[in-house]
């Protein structure tokens, strides 16, 4: 279960990005890449989200919480239609 | 839609909304499962050039060109990355990977908010007449979020995303899910960017009606849509053997040579399963139903399934019973052979005679497409309750629209019933749910925009809210068909929409970034959950008093704690902004049979000037151990020529 992948919506606090990144995605990136060499972010986000979605193992998810400047990693949802 | 603009009277309004440009400025943006392009409810006949301002498009794909845009249907976007990152790739034998709609419900919502006028629209011949959208001078763009699978919050959060980067103006999304919290929400979360762009951003309540806190899309930044009725009706009746008859409803279209007694019998009674009385897949014993009329309980399966699952079976016909979930509520489907629905009286009524007769027999005869149906609305069964599971002081629904079987475009890939062994086509169907109210809304909230560009989200919702209705023009009280009783704000919130009013409040309570980001501090969040909400670094002034009580919200919930010692004051305050002539409103406060004081001070507020903001508090008091049952009331602010009304729910935790 623990290696088993799900998707992640990031929250990204932008106002913490290191000085060493002149761009939010490089920095979004970096961060990911920091916990899982393959993870690819599936969207950055640039009105509703400071954040991207990714997809993470349950330990990645945790591991990259935990990373200054994330304020949360929080699973998938799925919406019905009313 | 057909009906529902005659019913709120858009058709003697068009002088207040009249087909200006500014009308065709407003563009509607719908997240949902895609559009039927070549459906007339998106021809752009007559149609200016497109603002400036848009920057959306068709996007081309598989079975969709980016030919399909016109100025009519001005942005079609598909968002599938979550959706296939957790189920694969899409099976485009399936499903379309692109906005074309294979579902119906994105045709449906998008032609009801925005769709152009159509002579000669219905399903079937029910419900015919000239359809149009709520806006139908409006511009529509679609942005494809839900999938076979569902609608992936991440998916979502991308078209919300792109919406706003296209420029829409209001934002339409009959979805939910159920959600903890504002900052875990992503519709919440997407509609707070939105509304800080100045969009509208309308959804749906949600279906789990009639249940208490049942609620879906409850923040205060989005407009939440419960559902209604409409004064139209498509009767059947159903002619028992003892010379009884049952009123229900159908939209069968099938033979008339159907209409002959034929042997009744319960599903129940022809099953090899316990639950065989809700007709599910492969419950009924053919042998029991074949050439007969069989009776099912509605529950579990979808209730066109029913009627396949008894069509399959040899069944000649169908009667569809409610059970107490949803009382006398009556949903019309498109049944796939002779089947009428009816409430649960006629239900028990009809089991009644089924178990005392040896050869029990029914007939079902169609009676067409009726009007002027009385009392119209009533709250829909179905449409999700409040008092808010998030945040008991915020009045939610906000308000509710007609939700109950509305007609209006649908896609060419399935038939009416959405099932796979439905080969029939049709430009237009009849469905119901809060998904249907809510793009009556927004597409009313596009008309208002049109008329008063200016004007805040906020200031639309509050037009929408203080000038909908609550009895009917007899004077009795909006009806709620789950119990037959009065409805309460908990289900209709301010109450009915009323359109022609709502473009001329007199007084709008305005709401803007900063007073939600005060909200949010009264809720104690965190400054990582506001940032998540409010993408920036916002701190709560710890010397600052915040309270839930001072979002200058358009109604009023009140939520005293039960059994607390001694009398408790709780005080609300509100701000009303004039966007009409000058005036003196006098405040009326009723609170029929309450033990609740209220006070409002000042009691009159006197403008001069358009924008002017005058400011008034309301004390609650509830004496020590008072009634810990509901009560209800109203705060209404009148000039003589406007009312400005809101609703007050009071209740005990």
């Amino acid at each position: 279960a623990m290696e088993e992948k799900k998707t992640y919506i990031i929250h990204m606090a932008k106002s913490q990005m290191p000085a060493i990144f002149d761009d939010h995605t490089h920095w979004y990136d970096a961060s990911l890449k920091s916990v899982s060499e393959s993870a690819e972010m599936i969207y950055v986000y640039k009105n509703v989200v400071h954040g991207f979605a990714a997809r993470l193992t349950a330990q990645q998810a945790e591991s990259l919480e935990t990373q200054p400047g994330i304020l949360s990693v929080l699973p998938e949802v799925i919406y019905q239609l009313h | 839609t057909t009906r529902t603009p005659l019913f709120l009277g858009l058709d003697r309004s068009v002088n207040i909304f009249p087909e200006s440009d500014a009308m065709s400025d407003v563009i509607v943006g719908v997240l949902d499962t895609g559009v039927w392009p070549e459906r007339k409810s998106f021809d752009d006949t007559g149609f200016g050039p497109v603002p400036d301002s848009w920057k959306g498009e068709c996007e081309s794909s598989t079975n969709f060109s980016s030919a399909m845009c016109n100025r009519k249907l001005v942005g079609a976007r598909y968002f599938s990355r979550g959706y296939e990152t957790t189920l694969g790739p899409i099976d485009e034998s399936k499903e379309s990977k692109s906005p074309r709609d294979d579902d119906g419900h994105g045709t449906h919502t998008a032609s009801t908010a925005a769709g152009s006028v159509v002579e000669g629209a219905s399903l079937f011949g029910y419900a015919s007449g000239t359809a149009r959208g709520m806006a139908y001078r409006a511009r529509v763009a679609m942005y494809k979020v839900c999938w076979l699978g569902g609608c992936f919050n991440s998916d979502i959060l991308a078209g919300m995303d792109k919406a706003i980067d296209d420029k829409v103006d209001v934002l339409s999304l009959s979805l939910g899910g159920s959600t903890p919290d504002y900052y875990k929400d992503s519709i919440a979360i997407g509609a707070f960017a939105a509304m800080e762009k100045g969009i509208l951003v309308s959804c749906s309540a949600g279906n789990a009606g009639p249940n208490q806190f049942s609620l879906a899309n409850q923040a205060p930044w989005i407009t939440t849509v419960g559902a209604g009725t409409i004064d139209r009706d498509f009767p059947a009746y159903v002619s028992l053997g003892n010379g009884k008859n049952f009123s229900g409803v159908s939209l069968y279209a099938g033979d008339s040579s159907f209409n002959k007694m034929l042997p009744l019998v319960y599903a129940g009674n022809a099953s090899n399963v316990t639950s065989g009385n809700l007709c599910m897949m492969g419950t009924l014993i053919p042998e029991k139903v074949k050439g007969k009329i069989v009776l099912c309980d509605r529950g579990i399966s979808a209730r066109v399934q029913k009627g396949f699952v008894v069509k399959a079976a040899g069944g000649a016909g169908m009667v569809l019973t409610n059970t107490a979930a949803n009382g006398e509520e009556l949903v019309a489907d498109a049944h796939l052979l002779p089947a009428a629905a009816v409430g649960q009286k006629a239900g028990d009524a009809i089991k009644k005679y089924l178990f005392s007769d040896p050869n029990p027999t029914a007939e079902i005869l169609f009676g067409g497409t009726k009007v002027d149906i009385q009392p119209s609305p009533v709250v829909a069964a179905f449409s999700s309750r409040g008092p808010n599971s998030i945040t008991p002081e915020i009045l939610k629904p906000d308000i509710i629209a007609p939700g109950v079987n509305i007609l209006a475009g649908w896609t060419g890939t399935v038939g009416p019933t959405g099932m796979a062994e439905d080969d029939r086509r049709v430009e237009f169907n009849i469905i119901s749910g809060t998904s249907m109210s809510c793009p009556h809304v927004s597409g009313l909230a596009a008309l208002i925009k049109g008329v008063h560009p200016e004007w805040s989200p906020a200031a639309i919702r509050s037009a929408l809210m203080t000038t909908a209705y609550t009895v009917y023009e007899n004077g009795g009280a909006l009806v709620d068909v789950a119990t037959g009783k009065p409805s309460t704000p908990f289900d209709h919130g301010a109450g009915h929409v009323d359109p022609v009013s709502a473009v001329n409040p007199g007084l709008v309570y305005d709401i803007n970034a900063d007073d939600y980001l005060n909200f949010l501090c009264a809720l104690k969040y965190s400054p990582s959950q506001i940032n998540m909400i409010a993408r920036r670094n916002f701190t709560c002034d710890s010397r600052k008093k915040y309270s839930v009580t001072d979002l200058n919200y358009p109604s009023f919930a009140v939520s005293f704690v039960a059994g607390s010692d001694g009398s408790n004051t709780i005080k609300y305050s509100r701000t009303l902004t004039n966007v009409g002539p000058a005036g003196t409103y006098k405040v009326t406060v009723s609170s029929p049979n309450s033990s609740v004081k209220i006070i409002v001070e000042p009691e009159t507020l006197s403008f001069t000037q358009i924008n002017e903001k005058k400011s008034y508090t309301v004390s609650f008091t509830a004496p020590s151990k008072s009634s810990v049952t509901d009560v209800f009331g109203r705060i209404e602010w009148s000039d003589g020529k406007h009312v400005v009304s809101s609703p007050v729910a009071i209740s005990w935790s």
